[in-house]
């Protein structure tokens, strides 16, 4: 999802 | 994961060792501003608060693992570590760091795209570590000798963000609806700051020379 793609960042 | 984003994780993380070989093999944290890794310790304690709960890979929760230890092992070494204590320049770095802190995190309970208490908190951290090299960059304009090792240390950190960037912009163009404005407004900000470092960075080291920052 969206939501996903932005927290698998640091 | 691409490329430049690979590549930012590693800056980063070299950053945190090249300041961690600075600190613990010569015992100095000369030129390293104290307010601005207590900055990024709140800004990993306040980002990660999913550490436990939302599993995303092992890469993921290893690296935030090193984020979170490594700053405040840092933090710690300047505040406690007898040795290292001593080589703080503490008259130096006088910027009023806690007042980055409330302007930041009404500004994220304002703007945000979710208002739950991980989102806020999420938020808050990246316009705080949008901010948090501001004491840092201040005390290298006071610094007269700059060490190598502090130069590099703050040119890893703005690489870092600079090839962040290059990995929002690949992966908008590569992954559907990837578009988050609150991360991407800050990081721009917050690459900004570097810029004027950047510039006296590659001409010092175009010429030869020490690197120095003009007051």
């Amino acid at each position: 999802s969206n939501d996903m793609n932005l927290k698998d960042e640091l | 994961m691409n490329i430049f984003r690979l590549a930012g994780d590693m800056t980063h993380l070299a950053s945190v060792l090249v300041l961690l070989l600075k600190i613990h093999t010569i015992k100095s944290c000369a030129g390293i501003s104290l307010k601005t890794q207590e900055l990024f310790a709140i800004v990993f304690a306040s980002r990660y608060l999913d550490i436990f709960t939302d599993f995303i890979s092992l890469y993921n929760t290893l690296m935030k693992l090193i984020f979170l230890g490594s700053s405040f092992s840092i933090v710690w070494y300047i505040r406690r570590h007898k040795l290292v204590r001593r080589s703080y320049d503490k008259d130096q770095d006088t910027f009023r760091h806690y007042f980055l802190l409330l302007p930041c995190f009404i500004l994220a309970l304002l703007i945000n795209e979710k208002f739950t208490f991980k989102e806020v908190m999420w938020t808050f951290s990246l316009y705080l570590e949008a901010v948090a090299i501001l004491p840092q960059l201040v005390l290298l304009q006071r610094t007269k000798n700059i060490d190598n090792l502090t130069g590099q240390y703050v040119f890893l950190l703005g690489a870092y963000r600079g090839l962040y960037i290059l990995n929002w912009i690949y992966r908008y163009f590569t992954e559907p609806h990837y578009v988050h404005w609150i991360p991407w407004i800050s990081g721009l900000v917050q690459t900004l700051l570097y810029a004027d470092f950047f510039y006296y960075y590659f001409e010092s080291w175009k010429n030869n020379k020490k690197l120095q920052l003009p007051a």
